[in-house]
């Protein structure tokens, strides 16, 4: 039985950069914009977080992320009447903020539900990417089947870094409804794709691990 | 002075089954609720940390990996001067553990943060 530790034991200027991160990351601290992310994004990192990690937080063996970062971001969408008849169109911008120095980012991709069951019939559903100027958008497939329903689709090559190190990716999300057309009012909205950066963090943690001096046989 | 030691030879053999008071590793399960950080981490609910704990012996048993200096201090401190302290008992080898936790922009980052585990213990 511990006795409750202060509302916030972290210090005020927390010296180890652990604790520097965690309070960067911290609610309440300048900058905390909005409520934390819920739904099917907090799902989809649950079930990365259990493939990836035991019920200590132990990384698995083998590692099936292949990194020791991955950072969901959610889109900032656009343009409220994203339906017209069965289609369903919705631009997507995903801004993505500096990264801190020490992450590496090794690949992007973006995941969403290529096919979704509705009351009435189904929701097919793609990704296409946003040209600049007048060229014609790119329709994006994934590399691999879809695992638990969700596709994922490598933008890597697309991310754009900003003038201001502000990087950007404008997507749409394009779907119809397929099958009988139900009642009048428009189908259920799918969920926003959301954008993953498998990142590599060079500082990992605490502190870099010193080199154990080679122990000479006494 | 190999006759001494010869002496202490029983002490030495005694220490070898290792005293209950002597340098280990200690669980210690810990959530981070308890720790005030459970507004931004998801998961894991509870991680356990481990510490070392206990006094570090006479004879530093080789599967201390302890360093030459460590056996040096604690002859130091038992034949020539006592106000030097014996080695510290502290953590050796260690792993990471990863963390699911929410941005202050509303995104979701999982991490490996490493050195978080204790994973054995040594005299230093």
């Amino acid at each position: 039985n511990q006795s409750p530790l202060p509302a916030s034991p972290l210090p005020a200027v927390p010296t180890l950069p652990l604790l520097q991160a965690l309070q960067m990351r911290a609610p309440g601290s300048p900058g905390w914009r909005v409520g934390p992310a819920s739904g099917q994004p907090l799902r989809y990192m649950l079930n990365l977080y259990r493939r990836a990690a035991d019920r200590e937080g132990r990384p698995r063996r083998g590692r099936s992320l292949g990194t020791n970062t991955v950072r969901l971001v959610q889109a900032s969408s656009h343009g409220d009447q994203p339906w017209a008849g069965r289609w369903y169109v919705q631009p997507l911008t995903y801004l993505l903020e500096s990264q801190p120095e020490a992450e590496h980012l090794l690949r992007a991709t973006v995941v969403y539900l290529p096919s979704l069951s509705l009351a009435h019939g189904r929701l097919l559903c793609a990704l296409e990417l946003v040209a600049a100027g007048e060229a014609p958008g790119v329709l994006l497939s994934p590399a691999a089947r879809p695992r638990h329903g969700w596709a994922e689709v490598d933008v890597t090559p697309y991310l754009v870094l900003g003038n201001s190190s502000m990087g950007s990716l404008a997507l749409r999300h394009v779907c119809v409804h397929a099958g009988r057309a139900g009642g009048r009012d428009a189908p259920a909205t799918p969920s926003h794709p959301f954008l993953l950066l498998y990142l590599n963090d060079t500082q990992a943690g605490l502190a870099p691990p010193a080199a154990e001096p080679h122990r000479h046989r006494r | 002075d190999t006759g001494t030691l010869a002496y202490d030879l029983p002490n030495y053999l005694r220490e070898q089954g290792g005293d209950k008071n002597d340098c280990s590793l200690h669980p210690f399960s810990v959530s981070f609720a308890q720790l005030g950080w459970d507004h931004w981490i998801i998961a894991p609910h509870r991680y356990n940390p481990r510490y070392c704990k206990g006094v570090c012996p006479h004879l530093l048993r080789y599967d201390y990996h302890a360093p030459n200096h460590a056996v040096v201090q604690s002859f130091v401190h038992q034949l020539v001067d006592a106000s030097v302290p014996r080695p510290s008992c502290v953590p050796y080898r260690y792993s990471p553990i990863s963390v699911l936790m929410i941005e202050r922009n509303g995104g979701i980052l999982y991490k490996e943060y490493e050195n978080m585990i204790a994973e054995s213990c040594t005299c230093r």
